[in-house]
């Protein structure tokens, strides 16, 4: 996948740090200080329909033109995460005994058309 | 634009960036919540309460004044009175309650002792157990061991043979007594909780097939 930057309008991952003093829950989140979520956005035009990113080979981009060319329905794909990461909590649950918790696929680590 | 609203993730990127990153924080905190199954998120550490904050500085400021007394110092505790003793010597007296004297067989007996931080090097401890001299008021020595006392912590003694001998009195009761080096002052710990003071575990079997296990 790639990281958003730049112009690029295609299908990548955006950077995105929750702070959790931002959104004061530092009170009883006690680490870590914040995480990187990140999401995906950008088009996701027809023909880069179903690879993951654009990172693509050369076999993948003849295959994109061939199906750019045979113009089926023009429906765009979407653009969402194909590899996550759990994010590690330890915090205080409600009865104020301490908990350390592994949240899956919180973080989202790379981007692709589906 | 409304083609893409129908990918969950499409509608985000096409929000201005204030909205957009509210939206995403909103999205960041409910999929936490969700995740960690909680309705709300929780309310954080309760300080503890006022009381249990006062007696424990209490016992704090306790435990302050009793390491400024000087290293060594005796306080009356209840598991071993103090006898009036030659300033070399310490007597430990150990009363059994009746029942354990009513059974018939000791398992094993051990005595523990806590010893306060010796000086510098190993110090040399005599501990002798008495009995009470059957032709006359004085006691006698049962048994003799001398330890090398090298670091504060606890020591124990197998005394299974005297406690054994004790149930042959009609109070059965136990004296041990420790001789120090003279400028060591008294062996046992200055500790205001009974937690150190010396004590005896014996096991006893009743007659009865259950068994007796005291402290």
């Amino acid at each position: 996948g790639i990281d958003c930057g730049g112009d690029s309008r295609m299908c990548c991952r955006q950077e995105f740090f929750v702070d959790f003093k931002e959104i004061g829950w530092e009170d009883w989140i006690i680490q870590p200080d914040g995480y990187h979520m990140n999401y995906c956005a950008g088009l996701c035009p027809l023909h880069m329909a179903g690879v993951p990113g654009l990172a693509a080979s050369f076999h993948t981009a003849v295959l994109n033109r061939i199906k750019a060319a045979s113009a089926a329905a023009a429906v765009d794909s979407c653009c969402v995460p194909t590899q996550r990461r759990p994010l590690s909590l330890l915090y205080y649950d409600r009865d104020s005994n301490i908990v350390k918790t592994d949240i899956p696929d919180m973080i989202v680590d790379s981007c692709g058309c589906t | 634009a409304a083609k893409d609203a129908w990918c969950p993730a499409c509608g985000v990127a096409a929000l201005a960036p204030g909205p957009q990153r509210d939206a995403l924080l909103a999205l960041a905190k409910q999929s936490i919540l969700a995740k960690l199954r909680l309705p709300a998120r929780p309310s954080g550490p309760q300080p503890p309460a006022r009381g249990a904050l006062l007696t424990a500085l209490r016992r704090m400021r306790a435990q302050r004044s009793d390491a400024a007394a000087p290293p060594g110092m005796l306080r009356d505790g209840r598991v071993a009175s103090r006898r009036s003793s030659t300033p070399r010597s310490v007597h430990l007296h150990f009363r059994f309650s009746q029942e354990v004297a009513g059974s018939t067989e000791i398992l094993q007996a051990t005595l523990y002792l806590f010893w306060a931080a010796p000086g510098p090097g190993a110090q040399p401890v005599t501990v002798r157990l008495l009995q009470p001299d059957p032709a006359g008021p004085n006691m006698t020595v049962a048994s003799e061991t001398r330890l090398e006392v090298q670091r504060p912590g606890w020591t124990t003694l197998d005394v299974r043979a005297a406690v054994r001998s004790l149930f042959g009195q009609d109070i059965p009761r136990l004296t041990v007594e420790l001789e120090v080096p003279e400028d060591w002052g008294s062996p046992l710990l200055s500790d205001h909780s009974d937690s150190h003071w010396p004590f005896v575990v014996t096991q006893a079997r009743a007659r009865t097939p259950h068994r007796v296990h005291r402290r």
